[in-house]
């Protein structure tokens, strides 16, 4: 029976390998599947198998992008302290997304960063006044862990209302991250600027309190898919 | 020489059986978010002599039949295997936690021939 114990163990890390997993899974804190997951997940399974025209098995259709994989990190950044007021700063927060399980042939074709609110700030917001977010990419992180002055400014917006989600194209940085090996994450900033009284603006940074998460959708394309495709 | 092969009927001749994948008995449940198994279907049957194009057969394995025909003991039927398979999407949680949905290539068979 050990025999057969052992030669089932092989059989299944084998069968877990091709799957592209380095040892049989064992979430201890199973997080929600992201809607954006399920809703790609039940349309696939909803698809006829017998169709005429074989499904590519190589492209998210959904997103317009070569690939197989598709994942959902969630971030393990930390808020930092805002330090001396710039404006009205509301938020600041580090993102880190780990991508060191992608596999060395994974080839990534798209990163999308969404920024999660509880709810919009249509209600909150009043004429004049703006909402502005900063995302950048620190070059170097001191031993405290906060970044340092020099950062690359990725993304610089301004919105008069904040909507319950905002996506960001990342794929250059996550590309970029994966090819020099390289991730010291963002920073995400958010402001208020345009109003006369400094409690007005207060009032407008507790619409950010609302700030609920951050997630990075990565798709990638593997070096089976990418076999596949160059045959065909 | 005759070969010594009980009577081929339609119902054994090769084609996919229903093969229902249950990701619990094999101890997966704890990390594939769904499906919760699949149909995944499997090939048996026989490659009789003489091949008729419904078994998906190859010019080589009709020769092979043929050379069977002859020589039962020395040359043996040509196999029934897959020749169509269809992908699934898997959902499941990576050695990360993170949620991966991914699309695998040949799990499904669709067709069977004789090869």
């Amino acid at each position: 029976s050990s025999a057969l114990a052992l030669e089932l163990s092989l059989q299944e890390s084998l069968l877990l390998k091709s799957l592209g997993l380095s040892a049989k899974p064992s979430p201890k804190t199973p997080i929600p599947v992201p809607p954006v997951l399920w809703r790609i997940f039940q349309r696939r399974k909803t698809q006829p198998s017998m169709n005429k025209e074989p499904v590519d098995a190589c492209r998210v259709e959904e997103f317009d992008v070569p690939g197989d994989i598709i994942r959902v990190f969630t971030d393990q950044g930390h808020f930092i302290p805002k330090g001396q007021p710039q404006g009205q700063l509301c938020l600041r927060k580090r993102l880190y997304f780990n991508l060191s399980m992608l596999e060395e042939d994974e080839n990534v074709t798209m990163a999308q960063l969404e920024i999660k609110f509880h709810h919009n700030s249509y209600h909150t917001s009043s004429q004049g006044q703006i909402f502005e977010l900063r995302l950048s990419q620190p070059s170097q992180v001191s031993l405290q862990g906060m970044p340092e002055p020099r950062q690359k400014l990725l993304v610089e917006q301004s919105f008069a209302q904040l909507h319950k989600s905002l996506l960001f194209n990342l794929s250059m940085v996550a590309r970029d991250w994966r090819m020099h090996n390289r991730n010291l994450g963002l920073v995400l900033e958010v402001a208020v600027s345009g109003g006369d009284e400094v409690n007005e603006l207060q009032g407008l940074c507790t619409s950010i309190d609302s700030f609920l998460d951050t997630s990075l959708l990565v798709v990638t394309l593997s070096q089976q898919c990418q076999v596949s495709r160059r045959r065909r | 020489r005759s070969a010594q092969h009980p009577p081929i009927t339609l119902s054994n001749l090769c084609r996919p059986r229903r093969l229902y994948i249950s990701f619990s008995d094999v101890g997966w449940e704890n990390w594939i978010i769904a499906p919760q198994g699949y149909l995944a279907n499997y090939c048996l049957g026989e490659c009789p002599f003489p091949l008729t194009a419904e078994l998906n057969s190859t010019n080589h394995a009709i020769l092979q039949t043929m050379v069977h025909s002859l020589d039962p003991q020395g040359t043996p039927q040509p196999c029934c295997v897959p020749v169509r398979l269809s992908p699934i999407s898997i959902l499941y949680y990576d050695n990360s936690d993170n949620v991966v949905l991914r699309h695998y290539a040949d799990m499904v068979v669709d067709e069977c021939g004789c090869r």
